[in-house]
């Protein structure tokens, strides 16, 4: 049982809010090692980008997205300790308010990775859907693994058709598999990162509101 | 009139043999920086949207593209009144090119913009 030991078994026990914020502490100063670099959104889009244009930039023959934007969203995480022994449980909201209107929804997709090798053992993940008014909650299965074993998971029906998609929540659970010894920093993956494939019906530059605000030149 | 055309021939052809200064397509690589977008845009690292530059030859050309009505603006400009501008030196075609940045919320889009690489110039 590799939950922690109950606190009637530590020696004189110092008040229980205490004792926690001491075991957060410990666990932080382990050094949560965060899952691969928390770049992987980035290097994901890079290597899209590379598969899709060339060094100039030109969109390659073929296409091979199939549309002309491509848009990560990153999950924001909420919830407390994800980690209950071997168990990690992470619940995930993707906000998609504020899409542009000229951008129509082709296809959605989340990104994550199924299995992830540890020091001792490996993390086996899955992703749920968690229920909401509309739809019922579902384990969501990959549709395709992609290179450098991401698997994707089409969650193109769950996002509400064009303007005001409001929000997409999953889980994010997986299970330390192996053996465990001693105190192993638990390895947070990295959060699972929703893909929106979109067609821009306007050609052309994003308006400047799109643009971070910057002093002009 | 004609003959006046005929006459001058020598100099429209000497002038046909691709002066220096006629319309043509120019390379012109810029970073992002340059553009202030290197905050946003991720890639591509080298953008060269090229452009046209150059003065309309009297005669134009069929590979310029020109529509009729800069063959006519362009006889306007020398048989008629001067203060009429010969045709301007523009593109014609251009191409895409795919675009890597990162958004407000640290999201990361992907898009292909038009129109982003002159191709070719034409006389308008």
């Amino acid at each position: 049982n590799q939950s922690l030991p109950p606190p009637s078994s530590l020696p004189a026990v110092p008040p229980l809010p205490l004792l926690q914020a001491l075991q957060a502490r410990a666990a932080s100063s382990r050094g949560w090692r965060a899952g691969p670099a928390s770049g992987q959104p980035l290097r994901y889009m890079l290597n899209l980008y590379r598969r899709a244009a060339d060094r100039e930039g030109r969109p390659r023959r073929g296409r091979s997205l199939g549309t002309n934007t491509v848009r990560l969203v990153r999950a924001r995480s909420h919830g407390g300790q994800p980690w209950a022994g071997r168990w990690y449980v992470q619940p995930l909201t993707y906000r998609l308010e504020g899409q542009p209107a000229a951008e129509h929804l082709l296809r959605a997709a989340v990104v994550y990775l199924p299995s992830l090798p540890l020091a001792h053992g490996r993390l086996l993940c899955a992703l749920e859907l968690v229920a909401t008014s509309e739809t019922p909650g579902a384990l969501l299965s990959p549709a395709a693994r992609t290179r450098r074993s991401w698997a994707e998971v089409d969650v193109t029906p769950y996002l509400l058709p064009g303007r005001g998609m409001g929000s997409l929540v999953l889980r994010h659970v997986c299970v330390r598999a192996g053996r465990a010894v001693g105190h192993d920093a638990p390895v947070a993956p990295s959060h699972p990162f929703l893909l929106l494939y979109l067609n821009d019906t306007q050609a052309g530059l994003a308006p400047p509101a799109a643009e971070p605000h910057r002093h002009r030149r | 009139d004609t003959g006046m055309l005929a006459h001058d021939l020598p100099g429209y052809l000497r002038e046909q043999g691709g002066e220096k200064s006629d319309c043509s397509l120019r390379p012109f690589p810029v970073s992002f920086a340059q553009l202030g977008w290197d905050h946003w845009i991720i890639a591509p690292h080298r953008y060269n949207p090229r452009y046209c530059k150059g003065a309309c030859p009297r005669l134009l050309r069929y590979d310029y593209h020109a529509p009729n009505h800069a063959v006519v603006q362009s006889f306007v400009h020398q048989l008629v009144d001067a203060n009429v501008p010969r045709p301007s030196c523009v593109p014609y075609r251009y191409s895409p090119i795919s675009v890597l940045m990162i958004e407000r919320d640290g999201g990361i889009l992907y898009k292909e913009y038009e129109n982003m690489i002159a191709e070719s110039c034409t006389c308008r």
